[in-house]
């Protein structure tokens, strides 16, 4: 989903 | 994944297990803000709701892991622990966490990607990581030294968040359309309120003398 792209970082 | 990130990911790692180290070998948490580090409990909480409705990867589930529990047993050990509690000093550490949480929340609620809970909480936990340091600096002006783990921690905390940043300018030089400006803004206040803290600590360095912060 868009959120995975967006929030790979920690 | 990118060089910056991962060596700002283990830097950040660094910083808590050297807190978790001091504090469980010499089993003191002397000049250590609970404040702060209960700030960065709810950070980690707020911030990685989706952690196990999101797979990212396996490097970025067991992470997530790893600081929601270094940073919860950072908060039992100063506020549970029969010998380190003592250490603490509660009356020097009195920043109220509700001047930091009530601003970012509201923040939260007008400026985010989209107003759903999940994205709510997670640009909530942005903000407020960018000011959790705060009551730990307030603690060193006030205790005016900071033992060389302390100095340690803040200084990887710090350098964390610099390789971030060159971790996003990175990204947007190599992935196209990759603009997150609410995590870039909020990355670099947090890199900012670190400078003047880097200042006197290279400072102290390169004299070579006890880390002082002025009054």
């Amino acid at each position: 989903s868009r959120r995975e792209i967006s929030k790979d970082e920690l | 994944m990118n060089i910056f990130r991962l060596a700002g990911d283990m830097t950040h790692l660094m910083s808590v297990i050297v807190l978790l180290l001091k504090i469980h070998t010499i089993k003191s948490c002397a000049g250590i803000s609970l404040k702060t580090q209960e700030l960065y409990a709810l950070v980690f909480a707020t911030r990685y709701l989706d952690i196990f409705t999101d797979f990212i990867s396996l490097y970025n589930t067991i992470m997530k892991l790893i600081f929601l529990a270094s940073s919860f047993s950072i908060v039992w050990y100063m506020r549970q622990h029969k010998i380190v509690r003592r250490s603490y000093d509660k009356d020097q550490d009195t920043f109220r966490h509700l001047f930091l949480i009530l601003p970012c929340l509201l923040l939260a609620l007008f400026i985010n990607e989209k107003f759903t809970f999940k994205e709510v909480m997670w640009t909530f936990s942005l903000f407020l990581e960018a000011v959790a340091i705060l009551p730990q600096l307030v603690l060193l002006q006030r205790t005016r030294n900071i033992d060389n783990l302390t100095g340690q921690y803040v200084f990887l905390l710090g350098a964390y968040r610099a390789l971030y940043i060159l971790n996003w300018i990175y990204r947007y030089f190599t992935e196209p359309h990759y603009v997150h400006w609410i995590t870039w803004i909020s990355g670099l206040v947090q890199t900012l309120l670190y400078a003047d803290f880097f200042y006197y600590y290279f400072n102290s360095w390169k004299n070579n003398v006890k880390l002082q912060l002025p009054a």
